[in-house]
């Protein structure tokens, strides 16, 4: 299974649609401070089941959606869009029947967020365990958030020792 | 559980041990558990000697040094089961012109090895020079992000305005 | 004590509102006791809006936006009993260009009216080639370091061989 | 009163005797990773009388002495001067009869600092109480060590307050 695209719409500071391809190799993002980079591996993050907020660097799960400038509205609806690509057939079982496999979280203000695979209503739980299945996922090592990199430094010893759960 | 955690502790110390030498250009590194008789509270400490220097806790290394050891354990733990995927948010920040290439020819080489498909975020002239294409991000409507393909010299002109 | 907290307060609150903007160039901040009948037990609360941007928490902002506020609130306390030495190890890692020409006037204006002597650690180009004078630390002999007046050029090169 | 040298030997990677002139305006300090900026800065902390180790990157206070190389033996004794010029005769009293006002701390490997002030033995409290009439030390906040900018970043409200205290 490969990734191939993200799309978002409403998310963070991403208020219009927006694809990202994701293709094989190396793929830089760039821009200066706070033009949204993070933002957009929050989204992969998010769409990915993270349910925590705070990894989010917000203090409700309602903060991921556009909250208006002086010119712009606030949005009451984020969606980000994972494309992944199964040509290899080497997919969970529960998905494999498919070449391609779209997973998608929305969220509505006030109201919670939903998922769809391939269009299927699903549980959180349900992608969180495909993503799991795809050795990757919101919380996996391959994921390395800003700032992580100085928490691995500065863990205590039984915290650091946590990492190695993942490769168990 | 344990012997589990014992055996993945094996694979990940034999991973980091030559990533860490790739990464550093030579030295030597080494995982060890705080309690090896009871891994599962066990602690994780981490022993490396950089090129030339006496072998030390990871506390008395120098801020780059910190964060290019901290990668090698990162990588090696995402070795044992790689992803599809990897996403790294600036954590070439703290490196040199010289740590900073070694970090991108090791990322060339998994993206090889593995087919993993690296998503990185930086600021460094350097990695950007070495990626195989470059996605520019601006907030050109103040607030509202764009992305947009670009080259190395609008990526390198991209650093500067804001 | 609980007198000298708040006036403390006020006085670092104002020149926090005006190195905020001077390091944005625009854009506005505050600070708030998050217990105001009880300072001496308070926590300190940052609100930010960049330019353009609506005020945030600091905890919401970029990396490079939380460096940058965090910059303007510890000179705003240094600026309160401004010392003859001023000592920065690398605090421009996380900024932009732009960002970091900015630090670099602020840091100029400073030293010019306080008459602080600064001490900066960088491995930013761009700040390297604001200092009046540069020393270039190497390790040609391993695990041995070794203090050289540098001019940039020279100083530039260093950053790479290690 | 300003600063004016600082002088190092055996003290971390720094084993031969170092000076590092600080003139007026801004001085940058370069180079590669772990080659030893950070160490001239814990140079200066140190000899202001920084009493933990730990705020040094040690276990020991006996780790800021040259630990030794292949080629070279550990030294067992570490010192650091700092040259204060006085002649704007602004200095706090006790000192303010010299022009020029130099603060040595030395260790000795298994037996502990100690510290002169213009050849005159001191203590480490007067040393603290002489860098604090000149409102800086080395806890202040005008020495921003690596790591000191992310740290009030993911401080606590109630730690972030602590930093107001040294503007009291
Ligand atoms: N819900 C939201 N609606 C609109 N804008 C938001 C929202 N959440 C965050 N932002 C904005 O997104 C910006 C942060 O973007 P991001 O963290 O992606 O920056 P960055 O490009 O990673 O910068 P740096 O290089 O400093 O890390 C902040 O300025 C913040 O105001
Ligand atoms: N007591 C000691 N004796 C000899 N060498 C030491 C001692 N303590 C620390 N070192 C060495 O000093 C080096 C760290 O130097 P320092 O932290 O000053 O680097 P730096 O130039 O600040 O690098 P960076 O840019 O990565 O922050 C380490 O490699 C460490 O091995
Ligand atoms: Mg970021
Ligand atoms: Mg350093």
């Amino acid at each position: 299974v490969q990734f191939t695209r993200v799309r978002l719409t409403g998310f963070k500071s991403f208020v219009d649609p927006t694809e990202l391809d994701i293709a094989p190799g190396l793929t830089g993002v760039v821009g200066p401070n706070g033009c949204g980079k993070s933002n957009i591996l929050e989204a992969i993050r998010w769409c990915m089941g993270e349910g925590s907020a705070r990894q989010l660097r917000g203090g409700g799960m309602d903060d991921v959606i556009f909250s208006g400038t002086s010119d712009r509205p606030a949005r009451n609806i984020a969606e980000v869009s994972i494309e992944l690509d199964n040509h290899q057939k080497d997919a969970p079982t529960a998905v494999n029947e498919f070449d391609q496999i779209t997973v998608t979280r929305r969220i509505e203000r006030d109201s919670g967020s939903n998922y769809k695979v391939n269009n299927q209503d699903a549980r959180a739980r349900d992608v969180q365990l495909l993503f799991a299945d795809l050795q990757t996922g919101a919380r996996s090592t391959g994921i390395v958030s800003q700032g992580k990199i100085a928490a691995i430094v500065a863990a205590k010893t039984v915290e650091r020792r946590t990492i190695l759960e993942e490769a168990a | 559980g344990r012997e589990r955690l014992l055996a993945s502790f094996e694979t990940v110390n034999g991973h980091f041990r030559s990533l860490f030498a790739r990464l550093y250009g030579g030295g030597r590194a080494h995982l060890t558990l705080t309690e090896a008789d009871d891994p599962l509270n066990s602690g994780l400490e981490i022993m490396a000697s950089p090129p030339g220097k006496r072998l030390q806790s990871l506390s008395l290394l120098s801020g780059g040094e910190q964060a290019l050891t901290a990668i090698a354990l990162l990588f090696a733990v995402f070795l044992t089961n790689p992803a599809p995927i990897c996403i790294l948010d600036e954590v070439d920040a703290p490196l040199d012109d010289s740590n900073v290439d070694r970090f991108c020819t090791l990322v060339e080489d998994i993206a090889e090895e593995t087919g993993t498909r690296f998503l990185i975020v930086t600021h460094h002239r350097l990695t950007m020079a070495r990626m195989d294409r470059l996605y520019g991000v601006t907030m050109a409507e103040r607030g509202v992000s764009q992305l947009v393909s670009v080259d190395l010299r609008a990526a390198e002109a991209m650093r500067e305005t804001a």
